[in-house]
């Protein structure tokens, strides 16, 4: 089974064309693996990108080299599901 | 096994098995409404079955309704157990729903790509396609979204069959595509064609696969806002309205598009919630408020296509 320890999803909330341009960079950029939920697609929507452990650092480093703000909205991904998991094995008991 | 659609936990995710026993049920219940048809097979060979609700008559105008042909949006699966359930014990005392349902059918597929929803509870939580195998690759499935012949292989979706949205090799290559649109075409009297997806609160309506404007583009977009204004009415939840091209981005093969181009006027796509704070890790007890703000936006499309026959 696939775990996430450590997996985060981050929200960007995009300023600029400029931002788009460089968050669709990273869409390309497939030894980060990444998850776009929410795909760049215009200054009016947000960017929820779930990033693996593995790639935290890099993606982090890349939206503050570029002065791209975000938010973390999942911490640990591996924690929620995990509740999500208990909670179900509770209600089929 | 569950004995009576009242000890079902509407309010909890459930695995695929849980809900093809709760199908039972809920036909056994409501057997003058309801029936379980199976449509076919998918690739990993399990069944896929719509639950219709129908009075009488044979082909009668009818509505249609997918949930889950992205395995890992869970909220929109269980969405659709509750309406399901919320359909059959209303007939009767839903004035609206009761007329409606004595003139016109409603055909619900709500595990609409099986195979991806029971990898979803075994191997990969957050797996989005289908679990077909392509040849010469590693990877596996096809995004059943971009499946469609509706602009196949256009903007907005991927060659690669490692990409999460893959168009696959052909239009309605997926087994699980071909059943539904094997059905929608021999029954041929489908009205109105809704697809149920999560998360982003967005009320869609036909292309993805081109920016331009739909013939009826008006009257769906009017649907879409009285649609969100209903919904919007139990917890103020805010949804945008457009086109699938002009509100979110250009996606081609796209279910909605495919059934539009086949003469299905009211096709309408919903994004369920959340707001981005889980994602596809909707919170169970989210559930039933989610189906319950989404059932008056429902309610509200389906009684104007009984009103607006053509």
């Amino acid at each position: 089974e696939r775990v996430f320890t450590g997996d985060q999803v981050l929200r960007v909330n995009v300023r600029s064309e400029e931002d788009l341009q460089l968050l669709r960079a990273m869409e390309t950029q497939e030894e980060w693996e990444l998850d776009f939920w929410l795909h760049p697609v215009s200054t009016e929507l947000p960017v929820d990108i779930r990033v693996p452990r593995s790639s935290l650092s890099s993606v982090k480093e890349y939206l503050q080299a570029h002065a791209i703000p975000f938010t973390v909205v999942i911490e640990n991904m591996q924690e929620v599901l995990d509740e999500e998991k208990a909670e179900m094995e509770m209600n089929r008991m | 096994q569950e004995r009576s659609t009242r000890s079902f936990n509407f309010g909890a995710y459930h695995p695929l098995e849980t809900i093809y026993s709760w199908m039972d049920t809920l036909v056994a219940q409501y057997p003058q409404l309801v029936t379980k048809e199976e449509i076919g097979r998918s690739y990993e060979n399990r069944p896929m079955y719509v639950l219709k609700f129908s009075t009488g008559g044979t082909k009668r105008p009818a509505i249609w309704i997918d949930t889950g042909i992205h395995a890992r949006e869970w909220v929109s699966q269980a969405t659709g157990v509750w309406t399901a359930n919320k359909i059959a014990s209303e007939y009767t005392t839903d004035a609206s729903l009761t007329s409606l349902l004595n003139t016109m059918d409603i055909y619900m597929l709500i595990l609409t790509n099986p195979d991806g929803y029971a990898y979803t509870h075994t191997n990969d939580r957050m797996w989005r396609k289908t679990r077909s195998r392509t040849s010469g690759s590693a990877c596996r499935g096809v995004d059943p979204n971009r499946n469609w012949d509706a602009g196949f292989g256009g903007p907005g979706a991927s060659k690669s069959p490692c990409s999460d949205s893959y168009h696959g090799p052909s239009a309605h290559s997926e087994i699980e595509v071909k059943n539904v649109v094997n059905l929608i075409k021999s029954h041929g009297n489908f009205k109105s064609f809704i697809s149920v997806h999560a998360y982003s609160q967005l009320l869609m309506y036909p292309y993805g696969y081109s920016c331009r404007a739909v013939p009826h583009q008006q009257e769906l977009d009017s649907i879409g806002r009285v649609a969100v204004e209903k919904l919007a009415v139990l917890y103020g939840t805010k949804y945008k309205v457009g086109s699938i091209c002009n509100i979110i981005y250009q996606a081609s093969g796209g279910s909605i598009d495919w059934s539009y181009d086949v003469g299905i006027k009211y096709s309408f796509a919903f994004e369920l919630r959340d707001t981005g704070r889980f994602g596809f890790i909707l919170p169970a007890n989210q559930i039933i408020p989610t189906a319950s703000e989404t059932w008056q936006a429902l309610k509200y499309i389906m009684g104007y296509v009984r009103d607006h026959p053509y």
